[in-house]
């Protein structure tokens, strides 16, 4: 892992509470 | 059911009649009747009265109801749209609707933009986007120094405020989004092309054609 080069909007797209993909877990 | 209003009006404070909501969304009507039968499990996870209230979605999105999440908390907030703290169903179609594969892009960055607008001034300010590196490490429960943070903040709004006045607008936003099209991968669900096939329950049900 590189942090420094990390995207930081990249990073905090990979929030889980923006998954809401998860909303069609049964 | 001739003149009386249909069971789920009168049970459902906000129902809205999915003609309605397919009309205004990239949602079929038997899209917008699979996607009740979602939102009724979803409203009834915590609090059985239709809505769906912030420890629900917290809990659908995170597991967790007790735990905050300031992500669950920023979509909650955009989904409530009348700002009276529960989320009603005509709010959940339109919101999700953003979230369709056929919805417009723009749309999507637009909705992001709103999302990482924390404090809703019209921009996207250095110490909200620090605010969000440091709450995504925390639910990972990931350790970067501050040091480090500090770079990948500056780093990346260096990047996105091509005018460099200290915030990214939301036309600095489209223009970043397009450069980075991977910033909003989670802004399209796959699921909603066939949620008439996650929740079939309605299809035996359904009175109206698409």
């Amino acid at each position: 892992m590189a942090p420094v080069t990390m995207n930081a909007f990249e990073l905090i797209s990979t929030s889980q509470g923006l998954n809401l993909s998860s909303l069609f877990e049964k | 059911m001739g003149c009386y209003p249909s069971k789920r009006t009168k049970e459902t404070p906000g129902y809205e009649e999915p003609t309605v909501l397919a009309a205004e969304t990239p949602f079929t009507v038997s899209e917008v009747e699979a996607l009740y039968e979602l939102f009724k499990k979803l409203s009834r996870s915590v609090i059985d009265d239709g809505l769906i209230h912030k420890e629900e979605l917290q809990l659908a999105l995170s597991r967790n109801k007790n735990r905050r999440n300031l992500f669950a908390d920023r979509i909650f907030d955009l989904f409530d749209v009348k700002r009276n703290g529960v989320i009603e169903f005509g709010e959940f179609v339109r919101s999700l609707g953003v979230f369709h594969p056929n919805a417009p892009v723009e749309d999507k960055i637009h909705f992001t933009f709103r999302l990482y607008d924390l404090r809703q001034t019209g921009f996207i300010e250095r110490e909200e986007l620090k605010e969000m590196v440091v709450a995504l490490l925390h639910e990972s429960d990931l350790l970067l120094s501050d040091d480090v943070v500090e770079t990948i903040v500056d780093k990346t709004f260096c990047d996105a405020d091509l005018k460099g006045d200290g915030k990214i607008d939301p036309e600095e936003w489209m223009e970043f989004v397009s450069k980075n099209p991977s910033l909003i991968k989670n802004m399209t669900l796959p699921y909603l092309m066939d949620i008439t096939l996650a929740f079939p329950s309605f299809v035996l049900s359904t009175e109206v054609e698409d």
